[in-house]
């Protein structure tokens, strides 16, 4: 009967490497902890594994063909139709509603405003240092800078001595202190940039994943039956100085297996700087008394090929490009509130505490998709779901293409 | 919930082969449509003419075609598109939301 407020946490290019997907060589510790105490969707996919269409796709729940977003260039209020967003719905129904960092694709995608004001009850917050992220950052050898791929960097010499998804977490902290005695509810997405590249990361997440112990991917060739429209040929990343150095062919590679093995070790240990600022916003959510009326959702927007199939990127319909975690934490239902007072989500600092050991709680192993997020949300929120959407739904400003996956909560999994 | 779970996804690309803008065409470059339907035990993708200006597929231009089954090839790197006969597959897709 009391409205629970909703933390919407998403990364950006994560496929499932972490620990509480079955991947044994990430350390996500903070997720992990997460995942056990929520229902962990193992098999969740998204609508089109590139940032802006399924962004866009999730948070309206609409499919591209329905938004018509297929690339960054267009708002999809003025190309497609009025639909109204996730957090809009929220934002309709009497909640404070904010965005801190990448929520939305930024650009004409989201209106050059990130859909402010129609999503949000304030305008966006983005990281002052992001600004920075894709230029000479990143000190070479011969000591000067460069626009490098790999580019783990000491913080303190970082521009504000910061880096954006630290930046974010900060701000989204101060706002969680701020929101936690309103009485207004709240919806806070928080969207942080890692593991996309560049790999512009503390330097001493490197030291979780030692080189002499990182592997190539199982299947690092392109595969011989492999239509060519299928491949793609991972163009952002052989455009960063590093890799322009390796003088890679065109279309094919292949990357020098020691760079492979680097670039794994670079995604991995964005991987657990990422899962550091999901604890540090948890444990902050934990300290404000917030837990136990609070649904966390954590997902991100698509997967990452770490050199499976010869490739190093999303932009392709393989799994692990289309795969991706999908957590939702919902207090009372995904877990109870411990009354002998034990923190939730303490946090868990993986560069100081190297043993951890978490289980999943619940998982659904069926198949689901990232346009059941805004149904599914909703209604665990207490808000009803919006109704599903006829076979053409230009006209129709709020409806659903997903399924509603709020029984899978309740039920056990069949088939 | 008696339903065969799926979902669906979908990529777009500019030619048949791969070039430089193949990662992410901009509408207008759009050709092709690679439209992938998934369960448990296999995902099944056709990739199919697409008109950018009218948004409009056609069904009966089929570039290319995979299948892979994920219990023997999880990696998805056996494509076995060929081997099968894809009236159960088409109709299948007929049925894309």
């Amino acid at each position: 009967k009391e409205r629970r407020n909703v933390l919407f946490i998403m990364a950006d290019d994560l496929r499932t490497s972490l620990g509480c997907y079955g991947d044994s060589v990430v350390k996500s510790p903070n997720i992990d902890q997460l995942a056990s105490k929520s229902q962990v969707f193992l098999n969740a996919y998204v609508q089109q594994a590139v940032c802006a269409p399924s962004r866009t796709s999730m948070l309206t729940s609409r499919r591209p063909d329905t938004t018509r977003l297929y690339d960054f260039n267009s708002y999809w209020r003025v190309h497609s139709g009025n639909y109204t967003t996730l957090p809009q719905y929220f934002k309709s129904k009497g909640y404070f509603t904010t965005s801190v960092g990448k929520v939305f694709h930024p650009g004409i995608a989201s209106n050059h405003s990130d859909d402010y004001p129609y999503s949000w009850s304030i305008p966006a917050y983005h990281p002052a240092s992001f600004r920075f992220e894709k230029e000479k950052m990143c000190k070479g050898e011969d000591g000067k800078l460069y626009a490098n791929l790999l580019c783990a960097v000491n913080v303190t010499e970082q521009p504000g001595g910061t880096l954006p998804d630290m930046e974010s977490t900060d701000e989204a902290v101060r706002l969680l202190k701020k929101l936690a005695n309103d009485s207004v509810p709240f919806f806070m997405a928080v969207g942080f940039h890692k593991p996309h590249i560049p790999f512009r990361i503390p330097q001493e997440y490197l030291s979780l994943y030692p080189i002499d112990q990182m592997t190539l991917a199982p299947d690092p060739d392109v595969p011989k039956l492999l239509p060519p429209v299928a491949y793609n040929p991972w163009m952002d990343v052989r455009k960063r100085d590093d890799v322009q150095k390796l003088n890679i062919s065109f279309p094919y590679g292949p990357i020098p297996k020691d760079f492979q093995v680097r670039i794994r070790q670079h995604y991995y240990a964005a991987v657990s700087y990422m899962d550091t600022q999901v604890g540090r916003l948890l444990s902050t959510l934990d300290d404000l008394g917030l837990a136990d009326n609070t649904i966390v959702v954590f997902t991100s927007d698509h997967g990452w090929s770490l050199g499976e199939h010869g490739e190093w990127a999303k932009y392709s319909n393989f799994d692990v490009s289309t795969r991706v975690p999908l957590i939702f934490y919902v207090p009372g239902v995904t877990t109870f509130h411990d009354w002998m007072g034990k923190s939730t989500f303490p946090f868990i600092d993986i560069l100081a505490q190297s043993k951890y050991s978490f289980h999943n709680a619940k998982v659904r192993k069926n198949v689901v998709e990232l346009v059941d997020v805004f149904p599914t949300v909703s209604c665990m929120a207490g808000l009803r779901a919006p109704k599903s959407c006829s076979d053409v739904s230009f006209q129709e400003e709020l409806c659903t293409e997903g399924d509603n996956l709020a029984y899978t909560f309740q039920h056990r999994e069949r088939g | 919930e008696n339903e065969e779970a799926i979902s669906f996804s979908q990529y777009p690309r500019p030619a048949d082969a791969p070039q430089v803008n193949s990662d992410l065409p901009d509408l207008k470059d759009i050709k092709i449509m690679g439209y992938s339907l998934r369960s448990w035990d296999y995902r099944y993708t056709l990739w199919l003419g697409f008109n950018p200006k009218t948004f409009q597929v056609n069904v009966s231009d089929v570039h290319a075609g995979e299948l892979y089954m994920l219990a023997d090839d999880p990696g998805q790197d056996n494509n076995i598109y060929s081997d099968i006969d894809h009236r159960v597959m088409m109709k299948k897709m007929a049925g894309l939301p």
